[in-house]
C-alpha cells in the first residue's frame, strides 16, 4: 500500500479556504 | 498622514495596514481589502467585528453548524491569542502564510502545527490515525482497520527517519521536501487578486465618515 497519509488527509473539505472569499 | 483622521471607530483588534503590510507578504491595498474581507467574515452572525468559529464555519461550508477537525484546527492557529475568535491582525497574519509568495518555511511549519493535534511538538502515530480516519467519516469511505495501520505504518516508515515512533519539526520538513504535495493546502492562488475580489474604498470611506 503506497497511499500517503498526508495526500489522504489533503482531501478534506476542511482544508478549502476558498468560502472565505466567496462573495457574502 | 495628516488627510486621514485617526479616530474613526475600529473594530478591537485592528491594526494598522502598513504595519501588517510590513510583516506578511501582502501590499496595503491587499490589506485594505483584506479589511473589507474581515467585515464581511466578522459580522456574518454577530456583528462585533471578531471572527467566531460559527462565522468561519458558515463562510466555509455555508453550514454555521458543520465540524470538521482541519477547519476547526485552522481556526484555532488563526486565534493566535487563543481567545476564541480571531481579530483582524490575526487574520492578515495566518492568511498570510497561505500567500503564494509565502516562504515555504512558512508553510510547512504551519501544516506542522495542524497536524500536532495535542500539542505535543510531534506528530504522532495516534494523531495521524485520528486525522485519516476524520477524512474517511467526512468522506463516507469505508477502509478496513488492517489497511488504514498499514497506510500510517507506511507514512511512518518514511517520515519517522530516526524511528522513534513520531514524527519532529526536522523530519517534517525533510519529508515535505520530497513530497512538496504535502503543502500544496497552504498556498490559496486567490490571495493574488484580493484587491480585485474585494474592492478596498477604505480612503474615501473614511473621509467621508470623518466629514459628516
Amino acid at each position: 500500500c503506497n497511499l500517503n497519509a498526508f495526500d489522504i488527509i489533503s482531501f478534506s473539505s476542511g482544508f478549502d479556504l476558498s468560502g472565505l472569499f466567496e462573495e457574502k | 498622514m495628516g488627510c486621514y483622521p485617526s479616530k474613526q471607530v475600529k473594530t478591537p483588534g485592528y491594526e494598522e495596514p502598513t504595519v501588517l503590510a510590513a510583516e506578511t507578504p501582502f501590499t496595503v491595498s491587499e490589506v485594505e481589502a483584506l479589511y473589507e474581507l474581515f467585515k464581511k467574515l466578522s459580522s456574518s452572525i454577530i456583528d462585533d467585528g471578531l471572527i467566531h468559529k460559527e462565522e468561519f464555519q458558515l463562510a466555509l461550508f455555508k453550514n454555521r453548524n458543520k465540524r470538521n477537525l482541519f477547519a476547526d484546527r485552522i481556526f484555532d492557529l488563526f486565534d493566535v491569542k487563543r481567545n476564541g475568535v480571531i481579530e483582524f491582525g490575526e487574520f492578515v497574519r495566518s492568511l498570510g502564510i497561505f500567500h503564494p509568495n509565502a516562504p515555504v518555511e512558512d508553510k510547512i511549519a504551519f501544516a506542522f502545527r495542524l497536524y500536532d493535534l495535542r500539542h505535543t511538538g510531534f506528530i504522532e502515530r495516534e494523531e495521524l490515525k485520528e486525522m485519516v480516519l476524520a477524512l474517511l467519516h467526512e468522506s463516507d469511505l469505508i477502509l478496513s482497520d488492517d489497511v488504514i495501520e498499514q497506510i500510517v505504518d507506511k507514512t511512518f516508515s518514511d517520515a519517522d527517519t530516526k524511528g522513534d515512533g513520531k514524527i519532529d519539526q526536522e523530519e517534517w520538513k525533510a519529508f515535505v521536501l520530497k513530497h512538496p504535495s504535502l503543502i500544496k493546502n497552504m498556498t490559496l492562488p486567490y490571495l493574488k487578486d484580493i484587491t480585485i475580489v474585494f474592492p478596498s474604498f477604505v480612503l474615501s470611506s473614511e473621509v467621508e465618515d470623518s466629514e459628516i
